[in-house]
Parts: structure tokens; C-alpha cells; sequence
């Protein structure tokens, strides 16, 4: 299955 | 600001590639073009202070290198799972057809969004040399083509567009970058569209320039976003 390895935040 | 890192990411992604194009033994992989912009984005947080933080997976299995774009406005939080593809020399996206353990890497991406309530997209990697067609797609952006070094379009919108008389057959730069609502959005899109219209904004916005039928993905407040496994 899909499994990200990186998250990435943005907060505006 | 961070629109303009976006612009700056996508213009270096542009170059890169053609640089690569012209030198017959220089490559570059879309792995490393992530592996560069997950860092890149890590530098941003850490010396210009703008609000972005990365986290990896905890689970020693994830040894790839896909991604998940989380936004943050007004505490309110949207998942963008995330494939990269690069544009091959001949023009196509070959990547987009892959397979694992006989399944579309694009289904499971569809799957994953599903079942976590995000917006699943493919971030392009691009660079194109089709001088009239550039032309016309910089002047309708009102940008320069190079901002299209990296692009971003609906997984679900690009699902549909893969089969062609019941075959599977690669898009092309053109096919997903004619001037329409369904069309790819230049990176730097992602932040005008959320800085200007808000989360609920953009997801309308983004649906209706990508495919109007998407699942309206959930929204989340800052303590339900999942945060075990993440470093």
C-alpha cells in the first residue's frame, strides 16, 4: 500500500 | 516568503533537467529531485523561519521516498498524499504506469487518500522544449515556463486520463498542461490559492480546476492529526 515517508507541513 | 521558494524549487527542477537532457551521460532520477526538495524544504524551516517542519516515518520498512503535503491554516489541517513523477526524455511520464505486486502505484495512492480523507495529487517534474507550446502556456500562467519545473494535478482527474481504448498509455507534458480546468497548477499555486482563499476555498478551487467529482476530502483540527510514527 501507499506509505509516505516524508510529511511535509506548510502552515500559512 | 514561501510562494517564492516554491517558485524558486520549480525553476531549479526546470534547469536541472535540462542540463541533464544535454549531457548524454548525466541523469538525474526523480528520487534525488525529491530527496533534494524534502531537504531543501527541511533548510527552508530551519534558516528562514517560515512555517514548515518535516517529519519521516518512524517505520524502518518505508524506504521509499513518497510524500504527504500537509496544510495549516487557521488550524484546520488538509493532507495532500503525494506521488512524484519526472517527465522522461521522450516526452512522457513513464513512471505513471507503475506497478506493485501487480497493482497501479495510482490506485493505491487513490486507496491510501481514501481512507485517510486526503487529496491525493502527482507532483510533476518537468522540462519541456517545445518552444510555441511553452509560449502559449506561460502566457496564459502569466509566469514563466519555468515555474512548471514542478506541477501538481488531481490523482483521480489523471486516473481517467490514462486509459486510452482500455490501455494503459503514459501521458505527455501537453496532454496534462493545456490550458483548462482540469489541468496541472504551477507549485507555487498551492500556496497563493491558500494564503488567498483559505483551506475550504482551495479544495473548491482545486477540485473545480481539476476534477469536479473528486471526494471532498476531510479537514482536520491540530489534535486530530495523526502523529504517532512521525519523527
Amino acid at each position: 500500500s501507499f506509505a509516505p515517508r516524508y510529511r511535509l507541513v506548510f502552515s500559512a | 516568503t514561501l510562494t517564492d521558494w516554491l517558485r524558486y524549487q520549480a525553476i531549479t527542477v526546470w534547469d536541472r533537467i535540462a542540463f541533464c537532457r544535454r549531457q548524454p551521460h548525466t541523469q538525474v532520477f526523480e528520487t534525488t529531485l525529491t530527496q533534494n526538495l524534502v531537504f531543501q524544504f527541511y533548510q527552508l524551516g530551519k534558516r528562514a523561519r517560515l512555517g514548515v517542519t518535516v517529519y519521516e516515518s518512524a517505520h524502518e520498512r518505508r524506504n521509499g521516498n513518497d510524500l504527504e503535503l500537509v496544510f495549516e491554516v487557521d488550524n484546520r489541517w488538509l493532507h495532500v498524499p503525494c506521488q512524484c513523477k519526472i517527465l522522461h526524455q521522450h516526452n512522457r511520464y513513464g513512471g505513471i504506469n507503475h506497478q506493485v505486486q501487480g497493482q497501479l502505484q495510482l490506485d493505491l495512492l487513490l486507496e491510501y487518500a481514501t481512507r485517510t480523507g486526503g487529496l491525493p495529487v502527482y507532483l510533476l517534474y518537468n522540462h519541456y522544449s517545445d518552444p510555441t507550446f511553452n509560449e502559449s502556456l506561460s502566457e496564459h500562467w502569466k509566469i514563466p515556463i519555468e515555474e512548471f519545473g514542478c506541477s501538481f494535478i488531481s490523482a483521480r482527474y489523471l486516473k481517467e486520463q490514462l486509459f486510452i481504448d482500455g490501455r494503459i498509455k503514459a501521458p505527455s507534458f501537453s496532454d496534462l498542461h493545456r490550458p483548462h480546468d482540469q489541468s496541472a497548477l504551477p507549485f507555487s499555486a498551492l500556496t497563493t490559492l491558500l494564503t488567498q482563499n483559505g483551506i475550504h476555498q482551495f479544495i473548491h478551487r482545486y477540485q473545480t480546476n481539476t476534477h469536479p467529482t473528486d471526494t471532498p476530502p476531510a479537514v482536520f483540527l491540530r489534535n486530530e492529526l495523526d502523529i504517532d510514527g512521525w519523527d
